[in-house]
């Protein structure tokens, strides 16, 4: 079931029987096309497209397919070994404190995605405890306890205290009340912003993560890398939990932020509930950034 | 961009990829360099400087829609927010709400997103902030239930304003969009001139994804203008032009900023100099 711009991607074949410089150039300038509408990073395109042209113009048709479709498969091939690369799954020993730090800009799904993964770790045995670090949103600590109310997975919080303070002390009330995951919610911050982007350091030094899950947005634009790449440069990214894919936007900033900074990605949200979490399948993911 | 120089080919591609990287989209940049490049032919232009100038009236072009909302408005004068999740609706309402109580207007805030956590808290300490009244219910409520007990208080009590907050709601979602479309018949029902003002506010970090939200939203219900917020980031918020041109729609305020003085009135020329600024 191909897009209209996949359909024309094999119509600039027609007729042909094999792959040439000419009928290439024409379908490459489609695929091109799809990947930017997909949002992925117009350098990573330019790459991706060159490496593409390249192999496709090397191989030989199976005499099964018409070149239009030969050409097709390759370009998913590639995605597809592009985030290969990309998926890692993140697991923790049952009995030591692990640590996770979320970041992200605002409204990316942090805090959501703090309490699906709290979820997610409780149902393969772990104990986790939700910390409330951002003293910034409006009622943010009220939205993170509520959530943590309906899960029944209990939330740290202390009103009125800065956000490392708050972090310090949960970490030492989840090391002596035994919980093995303690996940931190964070505000949503500019990477631009250099007091926020302190506190984040500030907090990332206070707790000493084992992983830093940079949230983003499936609908983010060609600013995902610059914004990645800030976040990972101050306090080292491990994975990527890619929010809202349950909507139509295509993802591309995933695919961008893997290529570039070599972050994997680790999740994604695929709705509001605490159990729409999934783990990342790159061959789904590359045919859906082909549309 | 080399602003002294004489334009090559080079020149333009730079331009196109700027277009691009500002997510302006990769159809609207090529037709974009194609008008500027017939200007640039037409009027004789020949260095880098003036062809830029030429590009961003072009762009700002784009953004320029005259549009006059209503001169009478029926109390309360209502304006209804609306959205994909996390793009900053019940933000925008306070400092929307901020801007209607300096002009001395009274106002009431409807809490009509309840589905989301903390969604009410939300909105109601952005209330006290600016002295509003105050319009909610327990989460799970029906939002359309909201929708009429705002609309009854504000006239009861006579308000200039509501302001309707609504749950984020991604727009390939079926059930959510008709909840949309049940909202504006309570409202009419109450108010047949109502709502006043839907404004669909969009996130400026967005990619293309934005065009297939506005048609989704335009397509339930009028949408009369856009918000982009978000652009104190470094996104250039590019596919607003995109958007302008398509549906006729204009921008009507961006948000700089999470405080409740960070509002500004859409200006195109601004709008296109701090995209390329
Ligand atoms: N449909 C859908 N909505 C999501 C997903 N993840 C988060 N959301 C929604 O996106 C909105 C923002 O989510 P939050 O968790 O508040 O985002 P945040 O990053 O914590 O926001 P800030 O703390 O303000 O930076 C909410 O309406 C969530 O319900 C997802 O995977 N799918
Ligand atoms: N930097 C910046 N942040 C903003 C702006 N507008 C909103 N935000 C932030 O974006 C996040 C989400 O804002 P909300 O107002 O909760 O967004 P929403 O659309 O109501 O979210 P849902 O109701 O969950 O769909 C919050 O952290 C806001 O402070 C803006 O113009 N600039
Ligand atoms: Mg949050
Ligand atoms: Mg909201």
């Amino acid at each position: 079931e191909l897009s209209t711009r996949l359909e024309s991607v094999i119509n600039k074949f027609r007729g042909q029987s094999k792959i040439t410089e000419e009928n290439i150039s024409e379908a490459m300038r489609e695929v091109k096309r799809a990947l930017l509408e997909a949002d992925v990073n117009f350098k990573v395109v330019k790459e991706f497209t060159k490496s593409v042209q390249e192999k496709a113009l090397g191989e030989d048709v199976l005499s099964s397919v018409t070149p239009g479709q030969f050409f097709i498969k390759i370009v998913h091939d590639e995605l597809v070994k592009l985030m290969g690369g990309a998926q890692r799954k993140v697991e923790f020993e049952i009995n030591r404190t692990n640590v996770i730090l979320m970041a992200g800009l605002q409204g990316s799904g942090k805090t959501t995605a703090t309490s699906k993964l709290a979820l997610h770790y409780r149902k393969k045995g772990h104990r986790p405890l939700m910390v409330a670090c951002d003293v910034h949103r409006p009622a943010a600590i009220d939205q993170l306890e509520s959530l943590g109310k309906s899960l029944d997975i209990p939330v740290f919080s202390e009103r009125g205290k800065g956000a490392v303070e708050i972090a310090k002390n949960g970490l030492v009330y989840a090391k002596r009340e035994g919980y093995s995951l303690v996940i931190f919610d964070t505000a949503g911050r500019l990477h631009i912003d250099e007091e926020m982007m302190a506190e984040l350091r500030d907090v990332y030094s206070a707790v000493n993560p084992d992983e830093v899950f940079f949230v983003a947005d499936a609908m983010t634009g060609q600013e995902a890398v610059n914004v990645a790449a800030e976040f990972t440069k101050q306090v080292n990214c491990t994975g990527v939990i890619l929010s809202k894919l349950d909507g139509d936007a295509r993802g591309g900033a995933a695919l961008s932020i893997n290529k570039v900074l070599g972050v994997p990605l680790c999740f994604v949200g695929v709705g509001e509930k605490p159990d729409a979490l999934e783990p990342f399948y790159p061959d789904r993911y590359a045919s859906r950034i082909l549309g | 961009v080399e602003h002294d120089k004489l334009i090559s080919e080079e020149f333009y591609e730079s331009l196109e990829d700027a277009l691009i990287t500002a997510d302006v989209g990769a159809d609207l940049s090529e037709e974009t360099i194609a008008q500027l490049r017939r200007e640039v032919e037409i009027d004789g232009i020949t260095t880098c400087k003036e062809a830029y100038a030429y590009m961003k009236r072009i762009l700002a072009h784009h953004l320029l829609i005259v549009s006059d909302p209503d001169d009478f408005p029926p109390k309360p004068w209502t304006l209804l927010v609306i959205g994909v999740n996390g793009v900053g609706k019940t933000t925008t309402i306070g400092k929307v709400a901020k801007e209607y109580r300096d002009l001395g207007r009274s106002v009431i805030l409807a809490a009509a997103d309840t589905f989301r956590a903390g969604a009410t808290e939300q909105l109601r300490i952005w209330s006290d902030r600016t002295g509003c009244d105050f319009v909610g219910q327990h989460e799970g409520a029906d939002a359309a239930s909201v929708v009429f007990d705002g609309m009854e208080a504000a006239k009861g009590r006579g308000h200039d304003v509501m302001i309707i907050d609504t749950a984020g709601r991604l727009h390939n979602k079926k059930n959510l969009m008709t909840e949309l479309d049940k909202i504006v018949r309570v409202l009419k029902k109450a108010n047949p001139w109502t709502p006043n003002e839907v404004l669909l506010v969009l996130d400026g970090t967005t990619g293309q994804n934005a065009i297939a939200q506005a048609e989704a939203f335009n397509d339930i219900i009028k949408i009369t203008g856009f918000v982009v917020t978000k652009l104190d980031g470094t996104a250039k918020g590019g596919v607003a032009i995109n958007l302008t041109k398509r549906f006729g729609i204009p921008v009507r305020k961006i948000g700089v900023g999470e405080g409740i003085d960070d509002l500004q009135d859409f200006d195109p020329v601004q709008y296109v100099e701090a995209m390329f600024g």
